[in-house]
């Protein structure tokens, strides 16, 4: 059982949730990534030092775990886990699911996780992103009638430690502004839609006669094909560092236009405040990122959290489409 | 009906390493070519 996440890198994540696992519940601090699907923890059996920084499940300490013995490996763009499926109760906020299957690591190679904040990730891409015959978390929410609509939104606050939310089974309009813009899901694995194109002072800079994207709250920046990212960056004027990232000076945030997005006719436009990061030393980087290159799609982008922060999404597994609109 | 679980903001992985001065070989020994090359391996096992 391998599954593999090619697009994932977890270096740049800001948002966690803490979910329960067993009888009586251990608490973990879970990455809600709509970009995978499998749900995994450290297990008390892993050795790697990675996994001495995290909260680690005891499977000794509850009585409704069942061990499939089943073996599960999970590639990330950052890093991987190796270790075993298992089941138990699984708490999200109010809800309980039982006899969820979930991966416990017994191997986080490399230093992959050990300066993560978070312990383990819950995907909520769909099924066919994760382990065969496995029914992924929000799935059994769903089949097991704890929640009221079989869709899910997430308002990430770009300003407070506290106030992003995940919704699950209902959208509260209080996190939006105006009406929801529906697109429909193109591939219904990644959560992935037709993007028009991508335009920067009314003159297309990428995405020319259309692309795919995927709405990914398990990657931070907006990534892109190769070409197309070192050409936003020069527009921009972000210079190459050593290590991948690329600089630009700060007080461009105030003078470079917005980078608009078009998708279902509608704009998004993402202005040079979101797509410019100040870190604490005063440095600025470009939220725009290489991704990537998946040869069966060339033209993959990743909207991640960056347009996430000024978008609020709906994931209507119903319907299979994904709903947007501005931020509240 | 509908169920909110909060969200909490934290520092990320690649802040730490910055602040821990192992960024730069955290890029060099891992690179994000990594899954790139399991994805191949996959396809042409």
């Amino acid at each position: 059982a391998v599954t593999y996440e090619p697009m994932r890198n977890y270096l740049d994540l800001v948002y966690i949730g803490i979910i329960s696992i067993g009888t009586p519940p251990q608490e973990f601090r879970v990455v809600l990534d709509t970009g995978s699907s499998v749900l995994w923890v450290p297990s008390i059996y892993c050795s790697s030092p990675a996994c001495a920084h995290h909260k680690a499940f005891n499977p000794l300490r509850s009585s409704t775990f069942l061990v499939s013995g089943r073996p599960v490996n999970v590639a990330y763009g950052s890093g991987e886990m190796s270790g075993f499926l298992a089941y138990d109760t699984v708490r999200i906020g109010d809800l309980t699911v039982v006899a969820q299957a979930f991966g416990l690591s017994l191997e986080e190679p490399g230093i992959f996780m050990e300066y993560a904040v978070f312990d383990g990730i819950l995907g909520l891409g769909y099924p066919n992103l994760g382990l065969q015959g496995i029914t992924p978390v929000f799935d059994n929410l769903w089949l097991q009638g704890l929640i009221p609509q079989n869709l899910f939104a997430f308002y990430l606050s770009s300003k407070d430690e506290k106030g992003s939310m995940l919704m699950l089974g209902g959208v509260d309009p209080s996190y939006y502004h105006g009406e929801l813009h529906w697109v429909p899901v193109s591939k219904p694995s990644y959560w992935q839609l037709a993007v028009d194109s991508i335009s920067m002072n009314g003159e297309v800079i990428a995405c020319d006669g259309g692309c795919q994207g995927i709405m990914d709250t398990g990657t931070s920046l907006l990534t892109g094909p190769r070409s197309s990212i070192v050409n936003i960056q020069n527009l921009i004027g972000a210079k190459a560092s050593g290590d991948g990232e690329y600089f630009l000076k700060c007080d461009t945030i105030n003078t470079l236009p917005d980078i608009v997005f078009t998708i279902g006719s509608v704009t998004y436009p993402v202005p040079a405040s979101a797509y410019i990061r100040k870190d604490r030393s005063h440095n600025c980087r470009s939220n725009f990122e290489e991704g990537m290159d998946d040869p069966s799609d060339p033209e993959m982008w990743v909207l991640g959290d960056v347009f996430l922060r000024l978008y609020f999404t709906v994931f209507d597994r119903a319907n299979n489409r994904i709903g947007l609109a501005p931020a509240a | 009906c509908l169920v909110k679980i909060p969200l909490m903001k934290i520092k990320s992985m690649r802040e730490n390493l910055r602040e821990s001065q192992v960024l730069k070989d955290y890029l060099e020994k891992y690179p994000r070519s990594r899954a790139h090359v399991l994805l191949e391996q996959r396809r042409n096992p």
